[in-house]
């Protein structure tokens, strides 16, 4: 089963 | 005082078109550089980036920055009533809450305006890191349109994993698995037929089919479409506007639990 990463992991919040 | 024209405005709605599949609303920012988007969808899975340069536009004036919050069903609602060769003209007074759009024939012989309300948005920006990515594959934008509806039926998920021998899209799920593989192809003559692949080293990335359909709603814009990929780095869909600036789409990969 895959599991959906979300952008928040890669990304900073500014 | 905002005001920018723009003659073609079947690109303007060509833009709604590719992002209200993703979008309910979102602010546009306007500042003397142009018009720019970003914005997540609900699930924060995807990330829309608009990008459209003020010297892109007929007549660009931006006297002070602004951010528009529209209702993007509202904004097509509009758009629905230009016809395709019309000009548009986008109108705003400085902290105003509403947008003024006028539509004029090619003819001058009609002009309309619609006067939209304008909302407040929570305003969610994420910095994005410039990436060296392991690849960077460019091919026709109606191709991988095309791929990605047929392996949809397929499966939830698409591996796309590049090497230096070509670019291998996969499907799997009850009915069987699906696989479309391109080789680099160079059409000197008609550039855009062409599929390059810029490797550093391979790459395969899992996605959700869901949201890869949605990015090639962006299809009419542009004739090539670019997908850069690296391991632990979401998926960069881009759309060139001619003459006017780009689209991307920024997709999370899929992981094993």
């Amino acid at each position: 089963e895959n599991y959906q990463a979300r952008l928040e992991q890669y990304y900073t919040r500014l | 005082m905002f005001e920018a024209r723009l003659v073609n405005s079947s690109t303007f709605r060509k833009v709604l078109d590719a992002i209200k599949d993703l979008l309910n609303e979102a602010s546009f920012d306007c500042s003397e550089n142009g018009i720019q988007l970003q914005a997540m969808d609900s699930s924060h899975v995807s990330l829309v980036s608009l990008n459209l340069k003020s010297d892109g536009f007929d007549k660009f004036r931006c006297d002070r920055n602004l951010t528009m919050g529209m209702n993007l069903t509202s904004l097509g609602k509009v758009f629905k009533c230009s016809g395709a060769d019309d000009t548009v003209t986008m109108k705003a007074q400085d902290y105003a809450d509403t947008v003024t759009f006028m539509f004029e024939s090619k003819k001058q012989d009609k002009i309309s305006d619609y006067e939209m309300k304008l909302m407040n948005l929570d305003q969610e920006h994420l910095g994005i890191p410039d990436t060296e990515f392991s690849c960077i594959i460019k091919m026709p934008s109606i191709e991988f349109a095309r791929i990605i509806r047929d392996l949809s039926q397929f499966g939830e998920s698409i591996v796309i994993s590049c090497t230096k021998e070509g670019v291998k899209f996969s499907a799997q799920g009850d009915i069987g698995t699906g696989n479309v593989k391109l080789a680099q192809t160079h059409n000197f003559d008609k550039e855009e037929e062409s599929v390059t692949i810029d490797l550093q080293e391979p790459v395969a990335l899992t996605f959700a089919c869901q949201y890869l359909n949605s990015f090639t709603k962006a299809t009419p814009l542009s004739n090539q479409v670019k997908l850069s990929m690296c391991e632990n780095v979401p998926l960069v869909v881009e759309y060139q506007i001619p003459e006017l600036g780009h689209l991307r789409f920024y997709l999370a990969p899929k992981i094993e639990e």
